[in-house]
């Protein structure tokens, strides 16, 4: 049996929403301790992991792991019939599910609804991604990052993105020209000012804006997002959830042949 | 023009 109560499933939706772009069918795998999934984008040059502690759900019980298979053009559709106040249920109580059932309800509980989406079975291919120790890490609006990835790629389809102790520096260079955006650390105490660099060793990395962006469909996720790099290493680029867990992105980088 | 690398390159698989 498993069954996971989301209090404020519109959490849910726009999870399903920063990825639907990136992957296509997903594995989510429910265990004792949550939920969690890793997929990677066709290109195999992005990976998405998701990961939903057990605790920051209304209800949750899962008797033993189990993985759902699960489209996520269809999840979409499913989801598209939940308002932004319903609570949002997972349930099957099969251990080999065909298919997982959504409940939505409204916050007076005077309207419920119910699907059965049908679950696909998917190799599961899974990579292992070690604890990293970042030598750098900036954590910033996320509002500011996604405008920032926005305004540099109609210059270039990549950016560069060095490290210092004070600042970071995201530059690109395209036909038209060239350019550069330089934040500072700023312990503003506005949200969307506030800069916190920890640069234990400075990094100078080349991306793609397109998967960038592409990230940044997470920023309803939270109003923060950390960018965590190390030289020759993909870049992680973390929403965190409030007590429910995150969605972590991470993008190999460019590099000269 | 930089190459762009796959993220495979950098994980094991499990």
């Amino acid at each position: 049996m498993f069954e996971a109560k989301l209090q404020q499933g519109v959490i849910f939706k726009k999870i399903v929403d920063a990825i639907k772009d990136l992957v296509k069918s997903v594995n989510i795998d429910a265990s004792t301790s949550g939920l969690s999934m890793q997929a990677m984008d066709s290109a195999h040059v992005a990976l998405v992991s998701l990961k939903l502690n057990e605790n920051g759900f209304k209800d949750y019980r899962c008797d033993r792991p189990i993985t759902l298979g699960l489209s996520i053009e269809n999840l979409s559709k499913i989801l598209k019939c939940a308002g932004n106040d319903d609570t949002i249920t997972l349930q099957t109580d099969e251990e080999e599910p065909s298919s997982l059932k959504f409940f939505f309800e409204n916050q007076q509980a005077s309207k419920i609804s119910e699907f059965s989406l049908n679950l696909m079975s998917l190799d599961s291919e899974s990579l292992g991604i070690p604890d990293t120790d970042y030598s750098s890490v900036i954590q910033m609006s996320s509002a500011e990052f996604s405008r920032i990835c926005k305004e540099l790629s109609s210059i270039s389809e990549t950016v560069e993105i060095e490290t210092s102790k004070e600042s970071v520096k995201f530059s690109v260079q395209g036909d038209i020209g060239a350019g550069s955006i330089t934040v500072k650390n700023n312990q503003s105490d506005k949200d969307v000012d506030r800069v916190d660099l920890q640069i234990d060793q400075p990094v100078k990395l080349t991306f793609a804006l397109r998967y960038l962006n592409m990230f940044n469909k997470a920023v309803s996720l939270s109003s923060t997002v950390s960018l965590n790099m190390s030289e020759e290493n993909p870049l992680m680029v973390e929403y965190k959830i409030d007590d429910l867990g995150s969605l972590r992105f991470y993008l190999a980088p460019k590099i000269s042949d | 023009d930089k190459a762009q690398k796959e993220i495979k390159s950098y994980y094991e698989s499990e």
